[in-house]
């Protein structure tokens, strides 16, 4: 039996639906579907295996899309010869940046590794302060200047004082920034030209509708993003964001937040994501 | 004759039915791409869609307007129903003002640009600080405030933001406006919830603002339905329009709580806010 032209049509746009109910961003989701018409073009189907079909094509493209090369992050970091690994953390404001940093550090001082703060948001109302409190609770060194200082300044001092000391990881927090704010685009430009950074990672809210495009382009041309931290997986997101970014810019998302406290950190599955979208 | 030509007229009436009615579903179409990458709910650009098509295809098009141009003309009586209408915002003289939120949406922030866009209107504003459980969240709304001169009641030492609010009501005297800060929360995190149930039986807030950046996506108008059902929303604050986000979900927000939008969040800066423009909104919204 050919495919049934009118009922395909009907799968593909429920199909169509579920994708954008799991928040994957418009043009994605109308590029995967559109794609996986060509894919079943030609093919033959029984009337009773259309959707299953339809249904295992879509998830192996889901899959494609969240394939990408990856390294554990404590690999890269043991990798690096010489100290210190440093990683700059940028993102739009509220996304959870700077719990996210004292997350991966508490990961990472389990795993061994010692850690180094950069307070490098010198801008926003009591931000070194927060950092400064994850510090304190973590056990962890914070380099900080004034309210106001160059965050490229604090950035250096913190990878100096790391080398100095023979710290394995510095881990950089900066401001909220909009896409669309190109003077601080280009400030974070200047951070990552004096930091050097081994690793920069795009912390991005699991929430985000279709801004998620538009953010992801416009950060990585930036500065070339290495990987991506998605929150509030916790909030009942679908977690179609990570399509969206993924898709966008090909980097691998490697971790998901999942609450507010230091332990709410878990290794991206892409297993976890086709099942929210899926079922 | 007359026969033959009276066939030609409804021929060609009917022919035009038919291009006016694909015509009518080509621009639907656009409507629907253009709300849905705007974030808003996939249901509700359905049933908008289900309405506009049905409205266009029976109403005829007013004098001078083309069926494409009318079409678009009830999507957006359709739009500005569905933001309660856009009557204006008499803005309070006397009032608690709660705000509650997802995380990291924007309530801190806009706590600060409320006390400052009250106190510019003469009035005198109080403001307490009852997010006990982020780190140095009274040091940032201090901060934020302090070129105001307004005093925030809080206790940074507190696990315990219910009394946060009960000590801070026995100081707050003589202030017309007293604005109440809290942690950010969803719908998963019950005794959080629970907590807002709480405070807002403390306070009594005249007026219990949900805070929603605008780059959330289809969560929208679950997160704000749940928010509206334990402690009742009377207003929708939009934040971070600066950004590339055109908030589509503030409509669920909206369709969710019978709240209307009071305020639109425009940027960082203490004076980024500004009283919420139906038609703008949706001139921007639809792209
Ligand atoms: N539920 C939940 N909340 C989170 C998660 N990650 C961060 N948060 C909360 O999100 C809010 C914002 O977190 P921050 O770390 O201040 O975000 P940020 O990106 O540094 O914010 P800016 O520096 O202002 O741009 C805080 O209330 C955090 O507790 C998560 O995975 N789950
Ligand atoms: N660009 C822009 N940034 C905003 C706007 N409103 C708030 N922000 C920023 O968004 C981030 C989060 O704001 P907060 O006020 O801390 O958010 P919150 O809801 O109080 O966060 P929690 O208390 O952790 O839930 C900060 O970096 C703010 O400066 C806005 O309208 N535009
Ligand atoms: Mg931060
Ligand atoms: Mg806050």
């Amino acid at each position: 039996v050919v495919l049934d032209e009118r009922k395909l049509e009907e799968l593909l746009s429920e199909f169509e639906i579920a994708l954008l109910e799991s928040d994957i961003a418009f043009d994605v989701a109308e590029k995967i579907i559109s794609d996986l018409k060509q894919n079943l073009y030609g093919k033959k189907f029984k009337r009773s295996e259309l959707e299953a079909a339809i249904k295992a094509s879509l998830e192996q493209s889901l899959r494609e899309i969240l394939d990408l090369p990856s390294v554990s992050l404590e690999e890269m970091i043991r990798r690096k010869k010489e100290k210190p690994f440093v990683i700059l953390f940028v993102g739009i404001n509220g996304t959870g940046k700077t719990t996210t940093i004292a997350k991966v550090a508490k990961r990472l001082m389990g795993r061994g590794f010692t850690c180094v703060f950069a307070a490098s948001d010198t801008y926003r109302a009591g931000a070194i302060e927060q950092l400064e409190r994850h510090a304190e609770k973590l056990g962890v060194k914070l380099i900080k200047h004034a309210r106001g200082a160059d965050p490229a300044a604090v950035a250096y001092d913190a990878i100096e004082h790391a080398r100095a000391k023979g710290k394995d990881v510095v881990l950089i927090d900066t401001a909220g920034r909009m896409e669309t704010n190109v003077n601080l685009l280009e400030e974070m430009k200047k951070i990552a030209r004096v930091a050097k950074p081994d690793l920069v990672i795009f912390v991005g809210d699991a929430l985000t509708g279709n801004a998620a495009v538009e953010q992801a382009e416009r950060f990585n041309s930036a500065v070339s993003i290495d990987g991506i931290i998605l929150t509030k997986a916790d909030a009942d997101a679908k977690g179609g964001a990570a399509i969206s970014i993924a898709h966008t810019i090909r980097k691998p998302v490697l971790f998901l937040g999942t609450g507010q406290s230091y332990d709410d950190l878990v290794e991206f599955s892409a297993d976890w994501l086709i099942r929210e979208i899926l079922g | 004759k007359l026969g033959e030509s009276l066939s030609g007229v409804i021929r060609k009436i009917t022919l035009a039915g038919m291009v006016d009615e694909k015509l009518v579903r080509e621009v639907v179409r656009d409507i629907q791409r253009a709300l849905l990458s705007a974030d808003v709910n996939v249901k509700l650009v359905m049933e908008l869609s289900k309405k506009v098509e049905s409205r266009a295809l029976k109403e005829k098009p007013p004098a001078g307007l083309s069926r494409k141009e009318h079409t678009i003309r009830v999507l957006y009586e359709e739009l500005v129903n569905l933001l309660g209408g856009g009557e204006a915002y008499a803005l309070p003289q006397k009032a608690r003002i709660m705000l509650v939120g997802l995380q990291g949406s924007g309530k801190t922030t806009t706590v600060a640009k409320l006390a400052k866009y009250f106190q510019k209107r003469g009035l005198r504003v109080s403001i307490i600080a009852a997010d006990t459980y982020r780190p140095a969240a009274y040091e940032q709304l201090s901060q934020l405030v302090e070129p105001l001169h307004i005093k925030v009641f809080g206790s940074p030492e507190s696990k315990d933001a219910v009394e946060v609010v009960r000590e801070a009501l026995t100081q707050v005297g003589k202030s017309d406006i007293i604005l109440l800060d809290t942690a950010g929360r969803h719908k998963s995190e019950e005794e959080l919830f629970r907590e807002m149930v709480a405070l807002a039986e403390v306070f009594k807030p005249d007026e219990k603002f949900l805070v929603i950046d605008s780059n959330l996506g289809q969560q929208a108008g679950t997160q704000a339905k749940a928010f509206n059902e334990h402690i009742g929303i009377t207003g929708v604050v939009l934040t971070k329009l600066d950004g590339s986000a055109r908030g589509g979900g503030a409509l669920s927000a909206v369709a969710a709580t019978g709240a209307p939008i009071r305020f639109v969040g425009t940027g960082e800066g203490i004076d980024a806010l500004e009283p919420f423009d139906a038609e703008r909104f949706i001139s921007r919204l639809l792209g």
